[in-house]
């Protein structure tokens, strides 16, 4: 059971804090021996880190694919390249792995399921970056667009800025996980079309990170004027993308990678 | 008594609504008909602003020089020129009115007095383009650098930000104001000493809206975890920040433009 997850999105968005969050373990470079003051790359490095987690009982090899570096340098320009080259060689390697005559009767699976790309919670619009980026990777795998450090923003801030987001994404033609074109059938569109003109882009909080509210232990954010609870929907959607990625939405990810992404890279490369 | 304050910073760290809040006045774009949902510009622009506003019982010209589309774009290199280009052709108006055989009584001065460059809350380190930015315009023009948006950091994290992003000025050689070889006297350089070390960059959180807070009326912001106090010192350093600017410095940054920074281009351009 593999499920590779990719984060993208500049440095300081909280994207290590929310891949502990999410599987409440610690696999993200701020567990390891990375310090938070390592030096930002000079060009986009891409690191993949396995681990294994339980899950609702399954055993589940968890990567997560960082990518650091990635929209911190003055000039940014094409710095999606090494991602996109990178997404691409996982689905070479699987292509040479299912052509072999004498292959593997499971083949490893390293592509990428899902890409969690981190919108800066500005207030304004995406920036040029944002929509560069997922014009071109929504068409080779699964972008999951997330609004980070919601916490940022008030909740009429947080709710202008999701409307405004989604109909930028919309007017760019980007099509974000769960495309609207695989849509498997009537209930599949309505759900779907709750998730995509309402929740999302989900608005997360990340934190490792314990409180006591209410007699309950939360994860959460102590300030001087409160605790953001982390799985409190009053307060950010976290649990709902946590929901999303790791239990619902979880086997169609794979899916769709396999069936969509992996299908139309393969018909290309069987074709040249 | 003119005073011109620029403001530099990425788009969305809330640099228009920390202007309002510092001069208790619409005299920032969002008041203008400038709607927030304006295109970032393609390139840097420069736009000065003029208010007549009172300040203490005293009416003051204040010039608020926004610069947006800084940092903005997906290829940032060498933003800054055109910022560094009006500080100078300032420097260049004030000069020829000054060399004018005929000149005015009273010059009219559109230098830069002070200019509030807006760090992003990342809680890591400073930004390749922050560095680069306050590097070349540190030598030109009084530089305050800001923490924007300090309530996205928890009181730990801003500690700890403060500490290594003025290590990180000190290391880069970047003299930010009050810069210490302007320091005039003992009293002076203790004084100002506790402001480098200690209080700056100033962690700020901006806002136009008010609340009632135990039977007071704030300036703050509304979440549903609790209001954050603009002028609340256990929240944020709005307050000191703006004492700083508009009461206890206002004159020095002045002087240092005219006495320092002017200076140093006359003499440049008279040797020429
Ligand atoms: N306000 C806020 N800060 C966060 C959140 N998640 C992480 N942080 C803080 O932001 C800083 C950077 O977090 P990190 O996870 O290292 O970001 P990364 O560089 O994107 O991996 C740290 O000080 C975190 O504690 C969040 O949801 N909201
Ligand atoms: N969390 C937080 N949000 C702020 C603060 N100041 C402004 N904002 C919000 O950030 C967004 C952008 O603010 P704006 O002043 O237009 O930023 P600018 O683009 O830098 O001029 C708006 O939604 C503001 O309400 C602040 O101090 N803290």
């Amino acid at each position: 059971f593999d499920f590779n997850i990719m984060v993208v999105g500049q440095s300081g968005l909280g994207k290590s804090t929310l891949v502990n969050t999410l599987f409440k373990s610690q696999v993200s470079r701020k567990a390891s021996s990375w310090s938070r003051e390592e030096k930002i790359p000079k060009t986009v490095e891409i690191k993949a880190i396995g681990h294994v987690i339980e899950e609702g009982g399954v055993k589940m090899k968890l990567t997560v694919i960082d990518t650091p570096g990635f929209g911190d340098q003055i000039n940014n320009e094409n710095c999606w390249e090494p991602i996109e080259k990178y997404i691409n060689e996982q689905y070479e390697k699987f292509l040479k792995e299912e052509v072999n005559i004498a292959r593997k009767k499971r083949i490893p699976d390293t592509r990428v399921h899902c890409c969690l790309y981190f919108i800066s919670p500005t207030g304004h619009s995406l920036r040029p970056l944002d929509l560069e980026f997922m014009k071109h990777l929504s068409k080779v795998v699964n972008i999951i667009p997330v609004i980070a450090k919601a916490d940022t923003m008030t909740l009429e801030e947080k709710s202008e800025f999701k409307q405004r987001v989604r109909k930028e994404l919309e007017v760019n033609g980007i099509e974000f996980y769960p495309q609207k074109e695989f849509d498997e059938d009537l209930e599949d569109k309505t759900e779907n079309d709750k998730i995509r003109q309402e929740s999302m882009p989900f608005a997360v909080v990340g934190s490792d990170k314990e409180y006591q509210v209410n007699g309950k232990r939360v994860l959460g954010r102590k300030t001087p004027w409160g605790i953001i609870e982390v799985e409190n929907l009053n307060h950010c959607e976290f649990a709902l993308l946590r929901d999303f990625v790791i239990r619902t939405h979880l086997q169609d990810l794979k899916e769709v990678t396999h069936n969509i992404h992996y299908e139309t890279y393969r018909a290309k490369r069987l074709n040249d």
